[in-house]
């Protein structure tokens, strides 16, 4: 079989083994500047992959992102797939690209929940969690986004193994966490954390678990107001955006709390388009100009971070 | 494989917070199956809510009771769950 990122279909959702081939052509193609890197396995056993794009140096500050925790979500993996080809394109060719990654690593998980991103294909379309199997109950899984040790336990996650909102006998119980967590303290240089979610058309920081501010709110709400309208310059995709718990509601345990509460300062997280027509079940058509309009906004934040080092 | 044969989505509007509680209180009805796809918060933001096609009466009829607004997201989620499986063997071959 050919390998050739030119017949590789970005305007179609694909299955785990066609993402984790295209991984490895994008690697081929591009082996001065980007390796794959597994951190772990899922519950399943999954490799838990990770693209580095980097242009040398030792331990460069560095950003991380990571599309598809949530497996159901499938405009974000495949806008995963789309961006990291658009910043190994644009690597030499865009300023603002080649200048980011001139003096800094990015690491990108593309697919954050392999075991349910399967899952997801083969017999639930809407699964959300992991697969874990949860001690003394027939019900599966953990949400990932509840598992993190940021305020684990509380408001808006649930101690029931048979919600979707499970967070987990205890914080960082699921592989596919403790491998990011393992990863970004062994790092110990993550200067920006962007988890990608869909949808609602939010950006939004720090904090879910308190409704108080966070340190720099001013600075990150200021950013994030400049993403959004970056953003919707594009098609006119109308995005709100704040604080998780004062935006949406209290949550406890996510990743980008975790993250702001380990140093890392630019901790964002995306919920992608639509306004509500499709939910989950986004058109394959619209991955392109989600991916275009989300790139406008993930470049104004990479930017800023390579600006206002810390 | 599990299948949404005549599952809706449906779009609730809460008018306050105590329309809110109630959504929570119908999210917390195990029987009922429901699930919620963006959950109640605020009146600012409304709710997206997957119920399944057993469930569809007695939901509709909790929400009308209660005067909480709704419309009709996704009429069949199967269907769409199709046309997705549609696409991309289609795009595959």
């Amino acid at each position: 079989t050919e390998r050739s990122i030119s017949t590789f279909d970005f305007a179609s959702y694909h299955t785990i083994e066609e993402i984790y081939d295209w991984m490895d052509v994008l690697v081929d193609d591009h082996p001065n500047l980007i390796s794959k890197i597994e951190i772990g396995q899922s519950y399943e056993n999954r490799s838990l992959y990770v693209l580095k794009f980097s242009t040398g140096g030792s331990n460069r500050p560095a950003i991380w992102l990571d599309t598809g925790i949530h497996s159901r979500e499938w405009i974000t993996q495949a806008t995963g797939v789309w961006t990291a080809n658009k910043i190994a394109e644009e690597y030499g060719q865009d300023p603002s690209v080649t200048a980011i990654l001139d003096s800094m690593d990015i690491f990108f998980e593309i697919i954050a929940n392999p075991d349910g991103f399967v899952f997801t294909h083969s017999s639930n379309r809407l699964w959300r969690k992991t697969r874990s199997v949860n001690a003394g109950s027939d019900c599966i899984g953990v949400d990932p986004n509840r598992n993190w040790n940021a305020g684990f336990g509380g408001s808006g996650s649930s101690n029931d193994p048979c919600s979707d909102l499970y967070r987990g006998p205890y914080a960082h119980s699921e592989r596919e966490v403790k491998a990011v967590v393992d990863f970004i303290q062994g790092h110990g240089n993550v200067k920006s954390v962007i988890s990608i979610h869909s949808y609602s058309q939010m950006l939004l920081f720090p904090y879910g678990y308190k409704r108080g501010p966070a340190a720099h709110h001013q600075e990150l709400n200021e950013l994030a107001k400049k993403a959004v309208r970056d953003l919707a310059a594009m098609y006119g995709t109308k995005y709100s955006y704040g604080s998780i718990a004062n935006t949406i509601y209290l949550a406890d345990g996510t990743t980008v709390d975790w993250a702001y509460d380990n140093g890392v300062k630019y901790s964002f997280t995306f919920e992608l388009r639509d306004t509500g027509r499709y939910g989950f079940l986004l058109p394959s058509t619209q991955i392109i100009p989600t991916a275009t309009e989300t790139w406008l906004a993930l470049l104004d934040i990479m930017v800023h971070v390579l600006e206002n080092p810390y | 494989e599990r299948l949404f044969v005549g599952d809706q989505v449906l779009r609730i509007t809460a008018r306050d917070e105590e329309q809110i509680a109630l959504l929570r209180v119908l999210g917390e009805r195990a029987e009922l199956q429901v699930d919620f796809w963006r959950d109640p918060t605020s009146p600012d933001h409304p709710a997206d809510l997957r119920v399944p096609f057993p469930s569809l009466q007695a939901v509709k009829i909790f929400l009308e009771s209660h005067s909480i607004s709704y419309s009709i997201m996704i009429e069949d989620v199967q269907e769409l769950l199709d046309e997705e499986k549609k696409n991309m063997t289609k795009s595959r071959r």
